[in-house]
């Protein structure tokens, strides 16, 4: 999981702008 | 499924498509064909107009340490600086087609573990077939159709950024002679992200049903919008195999940048997606 952790984020969040 | 199932299907696939892709191919095509009626689109042809176009292209760019920078002399800063520009809108593209991807019937219900193994190997082929609709033999746009940049140009920078781009023109002067449009687009990218044989996935079956579904709908609405176009259906799957090449090629390319570039550093979001990728 934490290989991935932007890409969890991402999935998990709703559509508001994440901090990239 | 019944054909009106398929129907809802795409139609709900293309409004997630123009909801979460800023730039649609209708609206590439007018700016490259020149119908949009304002000549707004800058052109980067040269170093001189690559650095006046850089103000476009500072959308969320990752600062560059000067320090680093100022060993390498001036042109090197400029291919490394729009690199780096060139990361961010990947890293920002990466956000749109995970949105695009929630949006598929079913795939938030996937193992969260698949749903990020899918994205990990679907997104840079999903980013490569969008990048299509902007391309011409000519030029690309970049910047959300701001600029338009020459072939001739990025075939100039030093190696082996100049060889970055040469694979995704060939690649997209061809897909372009099928002429697809925006809603077929929508399904065509939902079918590569819903791939069964994806390494490393837990539960293989939900998938395949799904892009089962998805490819019914697009075989349908190929049909509808295109009945002239003989074959394709066919074509379209057919392509599916030169884009895992294209990545593939992508892929050894910027571990190779990573390994000579001294001051190259990835973003974050995107070194994840390359991790252990092929």
């Amino acid at each position: 999981k934490e290989k991935h952790k932007i890409l969890h984020q991402l999935l998990q969040n709703s559509t508001s702008p994440v901090d990239l | 499924p019944e054909a009106a199932d398929l129907r809802a299907l795409a139609r709900h696939l293309y409004e997630a498509y123009l909801k979460y892709f800023p730039l649609t191919k209708a609206k590439a095509r007018a700016i490259l064909s020149g119908k949009t009626g304002d000549n707004a689109t800058f052109v980067i042809h040269d170093m001189k107009s690559l650095m006046e176009g850089e103000q476009f292209l500072n959308c969320r760019q990752i600062p560059i340490q000067e320090h680093h920078i100022s060993g390498q002399g001036p042109t090197n800063a400029v291919e490394l600086r729009f690199f780096h520009s060139c990361q961010s809108r990947s890293a920002e593209a990466v956000r749109e087609v995970t949105e695009f991807a929630k949006s598929i019937p079913g795939f938030t219900d996937l193992d969260l573990n698949d749903q990020v193994t899918l994205l990990k190997y679907g997104v840079i082929e999903v980013l490569i077939i969008m990048m299509a609709p902007l391309m011409n033999k000519d030029g690309t746009l970049i910047s959300y159709g701001q600029i338009f940049m020459t072939r001739e140009f990025l075939k100039s920078l030093r190696k082996p950024f100049c060889q970055m781009m040469e694979p995704k023109f060939e690649f997209s002067v061809k897909f372009n002679t099928l002429e697809l449009d925006d809603s077929d687009m929508a399904l065509f990218l939902a079918v590569i992200i819903l791939s069964g044989d994806r390494p490393g996935l837990l539960n293989v079956k939900p998938i395949e049903q799904l892009q089962e579904t998805v490819l019914h709908a697009l075989e349908l609405q190929l049909k509808l919008n295109h009945p002239d176009s003989l074959q394709l259906f066919a074509k379209l799957l057919q392509k599916m195999t030169d884009l895992r090449q294209i990545v593939t090629d992508h892929v050894h390319l910027l571990q190779l940048l990573k390994k000579t570039e001294v001051d190259m550093c990835l973003h974050p979001l995107l070194q994840e997606i390359m991790k252990d990728l092929y």
